[in-house]
């Protein structure tokens, strides 16, 4: 998922 | 959202202006690599291509755009702006940036947590920008005197990832499940290269000199 894999990070 | 990825990411984007400010205000490039500000604006096209097809914040697409258009604009003006274009120091900046390229190419083709078009070069993305400040690194070196825009210019560029470091801390102690580490492993060593500098950059700064990297 988007949020677990840290992709939410710049 | 954490403090220490906020203050990261403004970290970043004050590095930016930073060097934005100097190339606009001294119509003058000197001592930048463009070949680091060239890996930059690759490693945030590869990255950012989600803002095609994934929506996190407003916060996330707004900085990804900014990020974007900032390294767009710096590689413009080192290589394209009338005045900036003759400041560059072109025979001081001759890391061979390619190898970095292919390096961190065939190492996401190798590792990566999916094998997928848009999760490889993510993952080049993460890789490469590991290694993206090598040729700027190489070039304070050979410049002799920094002036001080450019030495805070890195200095904030490693302040930020050192940041990005607590902040993968503090995710990692107060959120379930939160486990990358490409990135983790990535963003250590992409810290470390900024060990050495970080060395001269406060040794400097207390004794009061301008930065020189011997």
């Amino acid at each position: 998922d988007y949020m677990e894999t840290g992709k939410d990070e710049l | 959202m954490n403090v220490f990825r906020l203050a990261g990411d403004l970290t970043h984007l004050l590095s930016l202006v930073v060097l934005l400010l100097k190339i606009v205000a001294t119509k003058s490039c000197r001592g930048v690599s463009a070949k680091t500000q060239e890996l930059y604006a690759i490693v945030f096209v590869t990255r950012y291509l989600d803002l095609l097809f994934s929506f996190v914040s407003l916060y996330n697409s707004v900085m990804k755009v900014v990020f974007l258009g900032s390294a767009f604009s710096i590689v413009y003006f080192m290589r394209y702006h009338k005045v900036v274009r003759h400041t560059y120091d072109r025979e001081l900046d001759t890391f061979r940036s390619s190898f970095l390229v292919a390096g961190s190419m065939v190492l996401a083709l190798l590792i990566n947590s999916k094998y997928t078009f848009f999760e490889v070069l993510w993952t080049f993305s993460i890789y490469l920008e590991a290694v993206a400040i090598l040729p700027q690194l190489v070039m304070l070196q050979r410049t002799g005197n920094i002036d001080n825009l450019t030495g805070n210019y890195v200095f904030l560029l490693g302040m930020y990832r050192g940041l990005y470091i607590l902040n993968w801390i503090y995710r990692y102690s107060t959120e379930r499940r939160y486990w990358q580490m490409i990135v983790w492993v990535s963003g250590i060593i992409q810290t470390a290269l900024y060990a050495d500098f970080f060395y001269y950059y406060l040794k400097c700064w207390n004794e009061n000199r301008t930065l020189v990297i011997p």
